[in-house]
């Protein structure tokens, strides 16, 4: 069955949506059977990929309608990129995902149960997470198998780390003893400023505090955007970009815990 | 009394916190009173001020106490920056805002009730708020008379303002009537690239539609992050840094809209 990871960190705009996007990408290009799932309700990924939400929800068609409606997670999953991967969209609906989880019997355990359904369609399902440790990011982290951190190299994205692996353990605790860190990814990285380089010390320090793996950093490049822009990921537009090594060793790393696990 | 304005944008890092801060810096040096109050559980406001949230957290000096704990306001605010502005700083115990507020009566009225009580002594209070539609963003939106929306140059940033301003049309009609949009600020802006221009393009035609100011783009520039890390407003570092007319325009208008209340 697939291997399920969350990408997370509850600071905005750090990078977790561009990095599902191109880790999804490389891992389809190795050949991987990958299926996106987007758990925020701003619809990042979604429009990433090149998917209209509003559609989405007129065919009632997305992450809330699996979650809370009774719609089968076949139907809303669609083919995106040239038919190389899946998504399982979301949209604004999902913005009420946290009192619609607070008010059923173990809500929280409701993605876990469809992402179960169909673990054996895929090699990979990356779910993608919004910027607050909410219930829908407890659902995440209830169904996944390894969890991404990515950073930006600035003060204010590292301080919230902390409180995200208290979350981690409280699900490792009650849910989901068998979750660990896949690593943690620096992003938005430039090299040529002191508090990058400053930062980027002080997670390679809490990496190793903790014993997670610190990936390259991922430094900007326009491809990114662009991709956004394009409704596709930057590195299928351009494959050097700025970063791709840290996006494919992550891939790597992925594959090979697919084959051990 | 004093004006509120409230910075949000649901989707994450666009700026919010660092335009919070620097407009205030920019208020206080005009000779203004200024009260930023911090409504983001990750406590970026807090933390860019040079305050330490779990310092707060232990003299139960913080939002959380003042909204749910009989905690008096004026116990939990601090003078920063020189004793140039005051700061409601919060920390994590804000997570929890969203159910506290719904296990309440009137909930999402407890943060308007605690800044009446202070309105005479400010000219101006500032709310920073998470990068997510919540109860606690719903708060803010009750107890304040001016919204400003931060956006970067980017799709992603563009797709959540409709909701954005469906959610604030809930608040005029049902609480805040006299609430008004100040502005959108462009924030992140590269004027290098296509995309931005574009998408500043978007922003501009946004404002049109919707009778919305759109101030001029706050381009990148290093004093911000330096900002943040030396727990001091970026134009404290810089005066001259890349988009300080932009937050000088904003501080401006904030001062006649004053003198008009
Ligand atoms: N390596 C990069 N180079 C340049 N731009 C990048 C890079 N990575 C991400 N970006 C840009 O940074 C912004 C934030 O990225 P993204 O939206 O993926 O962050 P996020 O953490 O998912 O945000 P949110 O907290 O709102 O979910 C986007 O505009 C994206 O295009
Ligand atoms: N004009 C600028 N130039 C350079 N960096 C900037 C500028 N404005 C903001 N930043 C940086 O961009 C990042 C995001 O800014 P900030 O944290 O203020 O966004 P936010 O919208 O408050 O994020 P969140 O959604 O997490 O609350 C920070 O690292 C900040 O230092
Ligand atoms: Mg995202
Ligand atoms: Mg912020």
């Amino acid at each position: 069955p697939a291997l399920v990871m969350a990408t997370l960190n509850q600071k905005g705009g750090v990078g977790k949506t561009v990095s599902v996007v191109n880790i999804a990408h490389l891992l389809a290009k190795a050949g991987m059977r990958v299926l996106v799932v987007d758990c925020d309700a701003q619809a990042s990924a979604t429009i990433h990929l090149g998917v209209y939400p509003a559609d989405r929800d007129a065919l009632k068609a997305t992450l809330t309608h699996v979650l809370f409606h009774k719609t089968r997670i076949e139907h809303a999953i669609i083919s995106v990129c040239d038919d190389s991967m899946d998504l399982l969209p979301s949209s604004i609906s999902l913005a009420r995902a946290d009192s619609e989880i607070n008010s059923r019997a173990n809500g929280s355990l409701l993605l876990r149960a469809r992402i179960n359904e169909i673990k054996d369609r895929y090699d990979f399902i990356l779910l993608d997470c919004p910027p607050h440790l909410s219930q829908i990011t407890v659902s995440a982290l209830n169904a996944a198998d390894l969890v991404l951190i990515p950073s930006q190299t600035e003060t204010l994205s590292l301080m919230g780390i902390p409180q995200l692996l208290e979350t981690l353990a409280d699900v490792q605790s009650l849910v989901n003893p068998a979750i660990r860190v896949l690593g943690i990814l620096p992003t938005l990285y430039d090299p040529r400023r002191n508090q990058d380089r400053d930062r980027l010390a002080d997670l390679t320090e809490m990496g190793g505090q903790n014993g997670f793996q610190v990936f390259p950093p991922v430094r900007r490049a326009v491809a990114y955007p662009t991709g956004v822009n394009e409704g596709k990921p930057g590195l299928a537009i351009d494959p050097n970009a700025a970063g791709c090594e840290s996006y494919q060793e992550i891939a790597d790393v992925m594959i090979d815990r697919l084959s051990a696990y």
